[in-house]
């Protein structure tokens, strides 16, 4: 009873279709799980007046049912067990089928983090809805908003708790659902409206960075982030739409970054606080070509560190793109340079080329203290990535 | 529709484009009007 009913329009839905179309984005809607029958059923009505009219506008749509299935009890007061959403989802693909959705996806249940409770909802979703879902969704935060610390997001042990959360969710779906995709279907640094002050500065991309990075490495091959314009601190752009350090990062990260990942490891005393990724590089960049790789690195070490790349790559040539806070050493900076310049944008419209610097041959890659950046190599000529 | 998503899908020519114009003024101002009460309600519902 804390909720007041919400209505979506026909021209809500024309304009968030509109949205995610002309930014080429692929639109995921979450459907009202809450809405059931008396025997706790979901209740698919509701739900078909807005397939009815998607389908009319021919909207490639695809969809989720419910939201964090784990907090239904605390939110809404309603439990439902990972059998009957199960369920429900099977009666949710069986009216896509009917509709003119024929290859709209389904993903779920996008559940939050693994416990005793949520672990057992989801063995049990998966055992019996999990055959119709295109990919298992999970959600991740690293801590709670409203205490976190910048140490926290500075801390490696933190950092790597991504590890141990993903890796429970890939072992009950190994033991139910074996070969299924695993998607992160909402992430960001902090729940709860992210941490104030942290979440929409520069700090916050290490927790990013580190995420993206190790969600590749495992598997995980699309990572949605929370949030892209909201409420609370881990927004992509502020409320007057002008990017923060998130965006500038996710979109280097975008333009540099190929789906390819390789293996890549630091030789040094403290390698959780020097972290390193390995890519090949975004093919449809237009200055690289298939064959270079991406290199990219987080420096959690308050002084400057310097990699030198194995003898089979170190003549190659080599750009950077380090990106540092617009303040010296604030960290909590809302603004960023790259490679020395503050990012902003051209105008309303219009985005900044994100030009890298090319390093003399042979020289180690710098990164300064807690900073983070990439590095092409190009001409890498690697097989994997031709 | 609400006011604003009428008075903003009124004003574009060709709704079914990516060429949209800019938001009617007193669309925005209104948007921004009620965004804090917005924003207080999502904040909340985040904590929780």
């Amino acid at each position: 009873n804390k909720y007041k009913n919400g209505t979506f329009t026909k021209s809500t839905v024309d304009m968030l279709y509109s949205f995610a179309k002309c930014s080429g984005l692929d639109l995921i809607f979450g459907i009202n799980a809450l809405i059931r029958k008396s025997n706790l059923q979901w209740d698919s009505s509701n739900a078909k007046l807005f397939l009815d009219y998607c389908t009319s506008q021919k909207y490639n749509i695809s969809w989720e049912l419910g939201n964090e299935p784990n907090s239904f009890r605390k939110k809404s007061g309603i439990y439902i067990k990972g059998s009957q959403l199960g369920k429900d989802f099977i009666k949710l693909h069986s009216l896509l089928k009917t509709y003119y959705f024929k290859n709209a996806k389904l993903f779920g249940p996008d559940i939050g983090q693994l416990r005793k409770n949520s672990e057992k909802l989801l063995r049990s979703f998966l055992n019996v809805g999990g055959e119709v879902i295109d990919a298992i969704t999970w959600h991740h935060y690293y801590v709670n908003g409203r205490n976190a610390t910048q140490e926290d997001f500075l801390n490696p042990e933190v950092l790597d708790t991504f590890i141990f959360s993903a890796q429970k969710i890939f072992q009950v779906v190994k033991e139910t659902r074996p070969g299924k995709k695993i998607w992160l279907g909402e992430t960001s640094s902090a729940y709860g409206g992210g941490a104030p002050k942290l979440s929409d500065t520069y700090t916050a991309g290490f927790t990013w960075l580190d995420k993206l990075g190790l969600s590749a490495k495992m598997g995980i091959e699309v990572v949605m982030r929370q949030v892209f314009f909201g409420a609370g601190n881990y927004h992509l752009v502020d409320r007057n739409f002008d990017p923060l350090p998130d965006y500038w990062l996710s979109l280097l990260f975008k333009q540099l970054v190929g789906t390819k990942v390789l293996a890549a490891s630091v030789k040094s005393p403290d390698k959780q606080k020097l972290r390193l990724y390995l890519h090949c590089t975004n093919n449809k960049h237009p200055k690289y070509k298939e064959g270079d790789l991406t290199l990219y690195a987080l420096n959690l070490h308050n002084d400057t560190k310097y990699l030198q790349l194995p003898p089979h790559l170190s003549d190659k040539r080599v750009e950077k793109y380090i990106l540092q806070p617009s303040g010296y050493k604030n960290l909590l900076s809302q603004s960023v340079k790259l490679n020395g310049h503050i990012l902003k944008m051209v105008d309303d419209k219009t985005l900044p080329e994100l030009i890298g610097k090319p390093l003399c041959r042979g020289c180690p890659l710098t990164l300064p203290p807690f900073s983070y950046g990439f590095f092409v190599i190009i001409n890498a000529k690697v097989v994997t990535c031709i | 529709s609400s006011f604003e998503e009428r008075s903003y899908w009124e004003a574009q020519v060709n709704p079914d484009t990516c060429n949209l114009g800019p938001i009617p003024s007193a669309v925005k101002g209104q948007l921004q009007l009620e965004w804090p009460v917005q924003e207080e309600l999502l904040l909340k519902e985040q904590h929780q």
